[in-house]
């Protein structure tokens, strides 16, 4: 795992965060309860609470959905090549490219690459939350840090390696009893049932 | 757009996200620093974005393979644990191919990718005395 320069984090007093959907956006429940589900898998293992709140404007992480440039110097590109990105703690912006097509099921579509221009979007969520709370890019091929994701596949279980860096910055989770125990970071995590397209 | 599964996506919405400009890197498979490549701007500039090429750089490239370009190659390939040989082969152009989160994999010209280094500041009580360990 690696950490932001400075190596940033929530201070002790910000660990029970907020986040919001950009109102324009006009998402709808289905799409925001994928990144709850996100959330949830690192309130899991670090004592950080994540609730959705409806005011963009006084949340700690504002998430939004946008089409090439939105205001930041780092326009998306259209479907594919970059996805998302996130600020460094305690900046708290998420943004996605909007011109992708985001698969938002909880099981992340069907799995067979036949469509390999769509994106899980809970995959994408689970990594850009990482970045939120100050976790860098991993050379760990099998881990939620690891830069790219392949298309149609999802990845959404945190690996050792990713929680050994958050739980770096935060701590353990104090009510996890030891029952969820994350999966070693192995390169084969990565194969789903088609395995090929990510074989590369 | 949001969907279910990716069957359920337009076929035209498919047929636009082929024409992924990064597909188009492949065509540099084999090409080695000394050399002269049409269209080798572009690909210098997906690896200034990701920050193997230092921002101070200004962004108008030319078409050579020079010495940056190469260590941006090499550092990319140890990033991503491929043989860093510096020369565009296949497998590293497939793996830039491949839709990325766009935060930069390297920050002020230091790959924090292979850092996995934690320094532990350890006291030894009395002495006051603090040492620094590093876990490799």
């Amino acid at each position: 795992y690696s950490l932001f320069p400075g190596e940033p984090r929530w201070p002790s007093n910000r660990r029970d965060l907020t986040y919001a959907f950009d109102p324009r956006n006009k998402l709808t429940e289905e799409v925001k309860t994928v990144f709850s589900r996100a959330f949830a898998r690192w309130a899991q293992v670090t004592p950080l609470t994540f609730t959705r709140v409806q005011s963009f404007r006084t949340s700690d992480i504002f998430i939004g959905f946008y089409a090439g440039e939105h205001g930041d110097g780092e326009p998306f590109d259209g479907p594919l090549r970059t996805l998302a990105h996130a600020f460094s703690p305690p900046t708290g912006h998420f943004h996605l490219d909007a011109e992708e097509n985001w698969i938002i099921s909880s099981e992340g579509g069907d799995g067979v690459l036949s469509v390999t221009e769509a994106i899980d979007l809970e995959s994408v969520a689970v990594h850009e939350i990482g970045h939120l709370l100050g976790l860098g890019h991993s050379s760990v091929e099998g881990s939620i840090m690891y830069p790219t994701i392949t298309t149609g596949m999802r990845k959404v279980e945190l690996t050792t390696n990713d929680v050994e860096g958050v739980q770096y910055l935060y701590g353990e989770n104090p009510n996890l009893n030891g029952s969820v125990v994350p999966p070693p970071s192995t390169q084969q995590r990565d194969t789903g049932e088609s395995g090929a397209a990510s074989r590369i | 757009g949001f969907y279910p599964n990716s069957s359920a996506i337009p076929l035209e919405l498919i047929r636009n996200a082929t024409g992924n400009l990064w597909n188009s890197f492949l065509n540099f498979t084999g090409c080695h620093v000394g050399e002269t490549y049409d269209g080798l701007y572009k690909l210098k500039q997906y690896f200034q974005h990701f920050g193997y090429i230092p921002e101070t750089l200004s962004g108008n490239f030319t078409d050579d393979f020079d010495d940056i370009l190469k260590n941006a190659v090499e550092m990319y390939q140890r990033n991503f644990r491929l043989n860093v040989t510096g020369v565009l082969d296949e497998l590293t152009l497939k793996h830039v191919m491949i839709p990325r989160c766009g935060n930069p994999d390297v920050v002020n010209g230091t790959s924090t990718m292979h850092s996995g280094r934690r320094t532990y500041e350890v006291s030894f009580s009395g002495r006051s005395q603090r040492f620094h360990a590093v876990k490799r």
